[in-house]
């Protein structure tokens, strides 16, 4: 028996928004610990993951491990029912092969419910070792989406370069070239509009802009937004869920031919 | 421009 009862709905209905363009179907794994998932876009550049501690929802059952196997889209489909400030509910019998969603007024006037089926999928788990970046870079989310969205329409790769002087997102297409340097800014008085650059060595990385762009789909859901940097290693690009989880992409590199 | 490298080839199956 599985229930999770949301308090904030909206969470949800924004992580699926920010889920839906990049994975078609997915395990969402329910353990004592949190509701999460783990995967990979069809042409296994890109990797995301997601995390909602249990300590996050207003009531948190999971008797036994279990795995649901969810169309993100129809997922979507049916959370976009739900009002931004409905209490959502996901419930599940153990044996059962499908998932019903509750949705409850915050005035407790209006409760609907939608079954959705579930589905088998076979999908792998890859281990993510945790790893020391050269770089972080923490900044407005909605500034790095609006970077994201201007360089695509000049090229379809962006390179990001970490030095003292700041971050670099530079592109190059058939029109001309592009370069885009956030400096370093505190802003004490607005902690959300801040941007941190946390350096222990100069770093730059290519990477598809296409990408870049599905990941920023999660903008709604935080603020500010993380890019763990290494040389040759995936980007990790992470907004936090409030206070309950994160959602992180993984991006594979570009190299040289 | 240039190759792009599969998520796999950094993360191992568990």
């Amino acid at each position: 028996m599985l229930e999770l009862r949301l308090v904030q709905g909206g969470l949800l209905k924004k992580v699926l928004e920010s889920l839906k363009d990049l994975v078609n179907d997915a395990n969402f794994d329910c353990s004592a610990s949190g509701f999460s998932l783990q995967a990979m876009d069809s042409s296994h550049v890109a990797l995301v993951a997601l995390l909602l501690r249990s300590e996050g929802f207003e009531h948190y059952r999971c008797d036994r491990n279990l795995s649901l196997g969810m169309n993100l889209n129809n997922m979507a489909k049916m959370l976009k029912c739900a009002a931004n400030d409905d209490i959502v509910t996901i419930k599940a019998d153990d044996a059962s092969d499908s998932v019903t969603f509750m949705f409850e007024s915050p005035n407790q006037d209006k409760i609907a419910d939608f079954e959705m089926k579930l589905m088998d999928i076979d999908s792998e788990h890859l281990g993510i070792p945790e790893a020391e970046f050269q770089a972080i870079v923490r900044m407005p989310s909605a500034e790095f989406a609006r970077i994201c969205k201007d360089l695509s329409t000049i090229g379809d790769t962006v390179v990001i370069s970490v030095t003292k002087e700041g971050v670099k997102f530079s592109t190059r297409g058939d029109i001309g070239t592009a370069n885009i340097v956030c400096r370093q800014n505190p802003s004490i008085d607005k902690p959300e509009e801040a941007t941190i650059i946390e350096m222990e060595e100069p770093v730059s990385l290519t990477f598809a802009l296409r990408y870049m762009n599905s990941f920023t789909k999660a903008t709604p859901l935080a603020n500010q937004v993380t890019i763990s940097l290494s040389a040759d290693l995936p980007v990790v690009v992470e907004y936090r869920v409030a206070e309950m989880g994160y959602i992180r992409f993984y991006l594979a590199p570009k190299i040289e031919e | 421009t240039g190759i792009q490298l599969n998520i796999t080839e950094f993360y191992r199956s568990t």
